[in-house]
């Protein structure tokens, strides 16, 4: 079982978009996969047509109660595909455990309840580098950074980066890089292009050779809470999801 | 002097580059101006071409350590306009002070050493509901929430009036809506018509009458360190803060 964390602290590049797309690509291929929805938001859990407040238990439950994860997961409409849906809770959940040892650990620690279900696990993480993502960080082997082709989403690299060394010194040695995932990507401009050359230069040998481009289907699938290769499987989001599949599937070799 | 904080839990909507150049246009338009960049991120500081490492002391002083906030203001490069500068430390500041009592008034207390020197004070808030937010919301007059017209964007509004009821019932009476702004628009797409019926819809009277379109102007200008009045005066992003900025002070009337 390969577990990845899509992760950026920088707001709306696409983590949702890529762990929900690829997710569902991954499934697609016979992969079986589960997706864990750690952002308060909820965004995937509403982009995969989970309504979450007909789930019983939710990743909350996971890391505060230290509820079984079989409990919390739930199938999704796509075979292959299921789902442990994220609470409005988990915005409190870094001050209830302030004081309590090891809680980085909750969610690495659960996991070993699932390791012979799945073939991959993606976990989506919110918009910072607290305790929710740490958790994350913690029970992953890899991190997918999901980069949108702006500005300021380069300028948050060096911290992330930082951060993930920090995180292999202290809770997780073996955590690695899957790779720099550049998103909305447009062509007619010249930022995108300098904003992809200089992720290269930055993390060479890290950047995954799919680069997602900017494409408005991928931004209405999820009004209708579907992956993009049910919302519109012919489109130019699906393609590039599948393609990304394909990278992160040839990438772990045999296992 | 009017305190807006620029907020909304969802990540990329627009409220660094609100509040950029939401401030450069009101100090444009001779309203002496002070915004403050409570983002660990910094993109706010970064984005008004302030290095954050020659800076000498930054918000996250004000809030822990109880600096005097005159100490820790910069003059930009643009008349009117100053700023208190963001820093990477203030990631912590919710754990540094998670058993102090009235820890959210930090940055209100503060302000009234400036209530005589700014017109406007603007808050560039993180993409979360937690304690640096929370501080912004209970020091300001109104919230000024960008939202981008895109689904996911729209699916975070009730959380956060939710949270601006729940701040007004507990730490701050006085709290209300400067309105929602509308982001990142594009015409020749149907959902951002579809988001902008809905905001309309969800709050009514609340909904400003100005409309961001998208503009690739507004995402090259933070390369440069300048508001987009500096970097392209004549572009649709400048025309288009500019009337925000003339809405702003519409609404304070004679203040
Ligand atoms: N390649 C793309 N083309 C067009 N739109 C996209 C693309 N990727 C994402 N989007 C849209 O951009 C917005 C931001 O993406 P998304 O919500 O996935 O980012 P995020 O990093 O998860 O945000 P947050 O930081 O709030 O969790 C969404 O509205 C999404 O639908
Ligand atoms: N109207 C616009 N047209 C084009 N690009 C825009 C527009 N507004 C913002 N952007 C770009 O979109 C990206 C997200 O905007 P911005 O960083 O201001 O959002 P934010 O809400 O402050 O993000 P965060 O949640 O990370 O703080 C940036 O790269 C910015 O340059
Ligand atoms: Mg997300
Ligand atoms: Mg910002």
């Amino acid at each position: 079982m390969k577990v990845i964390a899509v992760a950026n602290q920088k707001g709306g590049v696409g983590k949702t978009t890529t762990a929900v797309n690829a997710s569902a690509c991954l499934a697609e291929k016979g992969k079986r996969v589960l997706i864990i929805d750690i952002d308060p938001q909820g965004n995937t859990t509403s982009g995969l047509g989970i309504d979450r407040k007909t789930v019983g238990f939710t990743v909350y439950d996971v890391l505060i109660n230290g509820t079984d994860i079989k409990k919390a997961v739930v199938h999704t409409a796509w075979d292959n595909l299921d789902i442990c849906s994220s609470s409005i809770h988990l915005a409190g959940a870094e001050i209830e455990l302030v004081s309590v040892q090891g809680r980085e650990f909750r969610l690495k620690n659960a996991l070993k309840a699932v390791r012979d279900d799945y073939d991959f696990v993606i976990i989506d993480c919110p918009p910072s580098l607290g305790f929710l993502t740490l958790n994350a960080l913690a029970a992953a082997n890899t991190v997918l950074i999901p980069i949108q082709c702006e500005y300021y989403a380069l300028e948050g690299l060096s911290q992330l980066t930082a951060t993930i060394r920090s995180v292999r010194k202290s809770i997780n040695p073996d955590l690695d890089i899957e790779g720099a995932l550049l998103t909305m990507f447009d062509a007619r401009t010249n930022l995108s292009i300098e904003v992809v050359e200089e992720v290269k230069r930055a993390l060479p040998h890290k950047v995954c050779s799919t680069i997602i481009p900017r494409n408005v289907r991928l931004s209405e699938a999820p009004s209708f809470g579907e992956p993009i290769i049910a919302y519109d499987t012919n489109s130019r989001g699906a393609m590039c999801y599948r393609a990304l599949a394909e990278e992160l599937i040839e990438r772990i070799g045999g296992v």
